[in-house]
């Protein structure tokens, strides 16, 4: 059986809230070591994989793997029952037709309970290279979010153009075109913490995605920074890292060729 | 306008 405990019902709410307009059903694969989730979306543009280590968990315990098959509809509703504070514990049986959420609130005076009805979901699963790409840009996911957002008001293609001292995000756009560089930096954010952008380039690489994906993708309340791996013609990687030691989150987006 | 890739032409079946 899975039983596991988080400490914030919130940190599965938003993984969901960031997942959920790209993939609309997904196995979560439960072993002794976590939690995997791996997905496409329904035109194969993108793939989402989901890492949520044991270690990260308040409390975690799987004796035998397990595969929970989820809608994402119906996960969705049940935690929006989830105040912010309250914990989570997930519980199913080895039959994997059921999984069973309890949120408590932080005093304990307050339990709610919800059982959902899993589903088989007969999953593709890819192998994903375990690449060395030629750009790592390390930011602030607030600013990841606005220039996404800022930017996709004039096109649907974002092209992105890396070197030493700089990245491009730019747009070409039927009747305008925008852009917007960042270098590398250190800032202060309101919570005092140190917020930096990081550029490292083995090459100069230049690469055109999707822009409504990029903006569904760039997700502020996920963590404080986004990495964004880059190389030509390959899928960009978008990697949320969770505090804790909890996992991670990333997004793999294809990209766009003349 | 730019074609769009898929996924699967980078990451093959397991």
């Amino acid at each position: 059986m899975l039983e596991g405990r988080l400490t914030h019902a919130s940190t599965l709410k938003k993984i969901v809230e960031a997942v959920k307009d790209v993939i609309s059903e997904a196995n979560f694969d439960c072993n002794d070591s976590g939690i995997t989730l791996q997905c496409m979306d329904s035109g194969h543009v993108a793939l989402v994989l989901l890492q949520l280590n044991s270690d990260g968990f308040e409390d975690y315990r799987c004796d035998r793997n397990i595969t929970l098959g989820i809608n994402f509809a119906a996960l969705t509703k049940v935690l929006k029952c989830a105040a912010n504070d309250d914990s989570l514990t997930l519980k199913a049986d080895d039959s994997g037709d059921r999984l069973n959420f309890v949120f408590e609130s932080q005093k304990g005076d307050r339990v709610s309970e919800f059982d959902m009805k899993l589903m088989t979901i007969d999953a593709e699963l890819l192998s994903i290279p375990d690449n060395d790409y030629d750009v790592t840009i390390k930011m602030s996911s607030a600013e990841f979010s606005r220039i996404c957002k800022d930017l996709a008001n004039f096109g649907e293609t974002m092209n992105i153009s890396a070197d030493k001292e700089s990245v491009r995000f730019g747009v070409e756009g039927d009747v305008s075109a925008a852009s917007v560089v960042l270098r590398p930096n250190e800032t202060i954010d309101e919570d005092e913490k140190i917020v930096s952008t990081s550029i490292m380039v083995k090459k100069e690489t230049n690469v055109n995605l999707s822009m409504k994906f990029l903006k569904t993708f760039a997700n502020s309340s996920l963590a404080g920074s986004v990495t964004l791996e880059l190389q030509d013609d390959i899928p960009c990687l978008i990697k949320y890292v969770f505090p804790n030691d909890l996992g991670v989150l990333c997004f793999y987006l294809a990209p766009k060729g003349d | 306008t730019k074609r769009q890739s898929s996924i699967k032409s980078f990451f093959k079946p397991k």
